[in-house]
């Protein structure tokens, strides 16, 4: 900006001219201007040097899109997980003989466990003596598996029939 | 050993053992 001073055009001047300190006034202001833009660009906002490169920006000054999840929404989400129930059936039975499923509800947001017995229709169910898993251990329990080539009681001809061992 | 015969496309429990010859 150093130089660029002239007190008017063809040495008398005229109207309209800019004074020197029309100009000088303007070369300031310039000079404000050219200086103070990389540090208001570095001031939390979008981070640049002079060298070209991209520099890292600031998650922070960063708005969401309209669409993006907010903290309400995890919140949403988990209180949904934690509302959940997870089932798991086992096959018992007892010194009747008879067979009873056992259904383990697990309350995935308290943690508690509610245990209730059917019968195999699903109807309640209140087994007896000698309540016990139909196969544990020290039990093995095998399956096989056969097509029905005749009609018979309990069974139509193509039924799949299984032979459970225990 | 106990067994137990069931047949899976009725979802029922047989009250006896299928006649052997009905089945392969």
């Amino acid at each position: 900006a150093n130089g660029n001073i002239i007190s008017s055009f063809g040495g008398g001047g005229g109207g309209g001219d800019a004074s020197t300190t029309n100009q000088q006034a303007q070369i300031a202001l310039e000079t404000a201007i050219r200086d103070r833009l990389p540090s208001t660009l570095v001031s939390d906002r979008l981070k640049v040097d002079g060298s070209g490169v991209i520099q890292p920006v600031s998650l922070s000054s960063v708005p969401l899109a309209s669409n993006a999840a907010t903290d309400t929404t995890l919140q949403q989400v988990r209180d949904a997980i934690k509302a959940q129930l997870d089932i798991a059936s086992t096959i018992w039975t007892d010194n009747s003989g008879a067979f009873y499923v056992r259904r383990d509800l697990v309350n995935e947001g308290t943690g508690t466990i509610t245990v209730t017995f059917t019968d195999p229709t699903g109807s309640a169910a209140t087994p007896g003596a000698g309540l016990r898993p139909l196969a544990t251990t020290d039990k093995d329990t095998i399956t096989d598996f056969y097509d029905v080539l005749a009609s018979g009681t309990g069974y139509s001809t193509g039924d799949l029939l299984a032979r459970v061992a225990i | 050993a106990t067994f137990v015969w069931l047949n899976l496309t009725t979802g029922t429990i047989l009250g006896s053992a299928p006649t052997s010859a009905n089945i392969e």
